[in-house]
């Protein structure tokens, strides 16, 4: 517990550091949290778990509360890209995703871009079969580039009104791969000029720290529009992404709380920080 | 090394010549900080910081003419306690089949490392079998089949609509006739909090009754860890831990937290996607990476 001499109660500031640390919100950002409820706070309020702990809620809803409008289907096809470390949750949300839009009434076509890692392609046709859409793929080892182009072709000729690509999970450190995921966008582009309309970045729950890091290097290769958070079905509560809101201004679009094609929900700011604080 | 890394945190402390009490707080905050900015979970660095004062603050310090370094072997020393001193080896001279049980959250890197281990094994002249005992993810079956294929090692042929125990049987029973002398059970991710899976998980390993459970664990799993680590354990037993994806950034404090929590041996680093991306874990590195 560090600096709030005259101010929070010694016992409170270890309670509550102790519960946004572990619920990987970090110790900075911990830190800068609590420091900045001096400033809102008045001396008596300071005194008041229930005053301070309620402030703290609300702080944390404004940072993760974005603003953002529902994808918008009249891009003809809207073309959604979807990146991520490996391991996340892409090829699942996708999933969902086409389920849900599908049952929706739209049309959507899948690219199974992940030509490279083991049964990637199949495991996206069993979800496409779930979802009841098509899934355009290429020959084993493929060029993702070219899958995606495909596909996005097929879109436009089926009238499609939703495109989602898939990627190869990888590492934001592996600069090569980082660069293929640049050529992809301008291949998507090339396909369908102002694709891809929107740029979803998944992040597991799971995760710690690295989770800033892989946001701050995917939004600077390939701009991320949103964020779908996964695996909160678990005991791991995602804090992370209120550092990543608070620095980059990304939306959390989607949360994934199960293996299944219904669970996916959209993000919902009080939900989110009521289970952070339980 | 540890020291050199500890001896930068510590740049700060050591312009004062002897270590006070004061200078030791300071010290101990910009350790604490570094093990909670790794991940490192925030009871076990509670817990870690407590043994580091006790010891800092007594008489092997006051007493010293050294003080800043023997602040240092402090802290280096106790995270040896906990990391463990050199690197584990699995111990395969049993009489076989070797029976490996792979567990761990979703996405963790099971299924590779199951592949990975086996190439290594094959490596090693043995025999392996690779059983695919997840029935649930799509194309988890084709999964590991294709990377026994990639790495030239048999695996049983699981059809869908098995279950995961009956597979444990049937592949133990083949591996019997066919003379495989390891035998490497990759299982569905699963949360320590589903009590479905985890009894699943049970009867499996009642079934094969194996010499090793390794528990595969993301390098960038945060906080979390210790909880799964614990349930793992408590629910299952843990007998060895594979760390996969230390080819990232991520600083790894999630292995010092499984450590602290369970004592059991971390055997391998998955270092790549590819099958030849798996090197035996090397404690005091990982304790470097964790210090930052
Ligand atoms: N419990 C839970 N599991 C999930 C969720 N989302 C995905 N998973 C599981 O996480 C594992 C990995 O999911 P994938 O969709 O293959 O992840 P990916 O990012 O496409 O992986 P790579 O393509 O290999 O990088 C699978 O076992 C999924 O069932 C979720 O919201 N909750
Ligand atoms: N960069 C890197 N990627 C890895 C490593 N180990 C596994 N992966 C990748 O992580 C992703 C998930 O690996 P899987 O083997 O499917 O994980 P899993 O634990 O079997 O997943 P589930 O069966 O769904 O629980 C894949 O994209 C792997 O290629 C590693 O050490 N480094
Ligand atoms: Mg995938
Ligand atoms: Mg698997």
């Amino acid at each position: 517990a560090v600096i709030f001499g005259r101010g929070l109660d010694e016992g409170l500031v270890d309670e509550l550091e102790a519960l946004l640390v572990t619920s990987d919100i970090g110790i900075r950002t911990a830190e800068k949290l609590l420091e900045g409820l001096k400033q809102d706070l008045s001396k008596q309020e300071l005194k008041d778990p229930a005053a301070v702990k309620k402030r703290l809620e609300e702080k944390i809803r404004g940072i993760v509360a974005q603003k953002v409008a529902p994808l918008a289907l009249d891009k003809g096809p809207t073309v959604l890209m979807v990146i991520g470390v490996n391991g996340v949750g892409k090829t699942t949300t996708i999933g969902k995703l086409a389920a849900r839009y599908t049952q929706e009434g739209k049309k959507v076509v899948l690219a199974a871009g992940d030509t490279f890692r083991a049964a990637a392609v199949q495991q996206l046709e069993i979800w496409g079969e779930r979802a009841g859409c098509v899934v355009v793929k290429g020959p084993n080892e493929a060029d993702p580039a070219s899958v995606i182009f495909e596909a996005i072709q097929k879109a436009k000729a089926e009238k499609a009104d939703l495109c989602i690509c898939d990627t190869a999970g990888r590492l934001h450190t592996k600069v090569n791969l980082m660069e293929e995921l640049k050529k992809l966008k301008r291949v998507m582009n090339k396909a369908h000029e102002g694709a891809p309309h929107e740029v979803l970045l998944v992040l597991d729950a799971t995760t710690g720290q690295n989770a800033i890091t892989q946001a701050r290097q995917f939004k600077e290769a390939v701009e991320v529009s949103s964020l779908a958070l996964t695996k909160l079905d678990g005991t791991a509560k995602g804090g992370v992404v209120v550092a990543i809101c608070d620095e980059l201004g990304l939306p959390v679009r989607y949360i994934g709380i199960g293996e299944k094609v219904d669970d996916l929900r959209d993000f919902n700011a009080d939900e989110f920080v009521g289970a952070l604080f339980e | 090394n540890l020291e050199d890394k500890l001896s930068e945190i510590l740049k700060k402390v050591r312009g004062h010549g002897t270590l006070s009490e004061d200078n030791i707080k300071e010290a101990l905050r910009d350790v604490r900080l570094s093990l909670l900015e790794a991940d490192v979970h925030f009871t076990v660095v509670k817990d870690f910081i407590n043994a580091v004062k006790e010891r800092a603050v007594g008489q092997e310090v006051k007493a010293s003419l050294t003080p800043t370094q023997d602040f240092i072997r402090i802290v280096s020393e106790e995270l040896t306690k906990i990391m463990g001193g050199r690197a584990a080896e699995l111990d395969l001279k049993k009489k076989p089949p070797v029976i490996i049980l792979m567990m761990g959250l979703q996405g963790s890197g099971k299924t590779t490392t199951t592949g990975k281990l086996a190439l290594r094994l094959k490596g090693q002249g043995k025999k392996p079998l690779v059983v695919p005992a997840d029935v649930q993810r799509p194309a988890a079956i084709d999964q590991l089949k294709t990377v026994a294929g990639q790495v030239g090692v048999d695996c049983y042929d699981t059809k869908p609509g098995m279950k995961a125990p009956d597979i444990a049987k049937l592949a133990l029973a083949q591996a019997d006739r066919q003379g495989q002398d390891v035998v490497l059970v990759d299982t569905a991710g699963r949360l320590a909090i589903d009590l479905e899976l985890m009894e699943e998980l049970r009867e499996v390993k009642g079934i094969l009754n194996p010499h090793y459970t390794l528990l595969v664990v993301d390098a960038m799993t945060g906080q979390d860890a210790v909880n799964v680590a614990t349930e793992f354990k408590n629910q299952i037993g843990i007998d060895g831990v594979v760390m996969t994806k230390l080819d990232g950034d991520a600083r790894g404090g999630a292995a010092l937290s499984v450590r602290a929590v369970t004592g059991a041996p971390i055997y391998f680093a998955g270092i790549g996607e590819k099958m030849e991306a798996l090197e035996v874990f090397y404690p005091d590195r990982i304790a470097q990476r964790i210090l930052g």
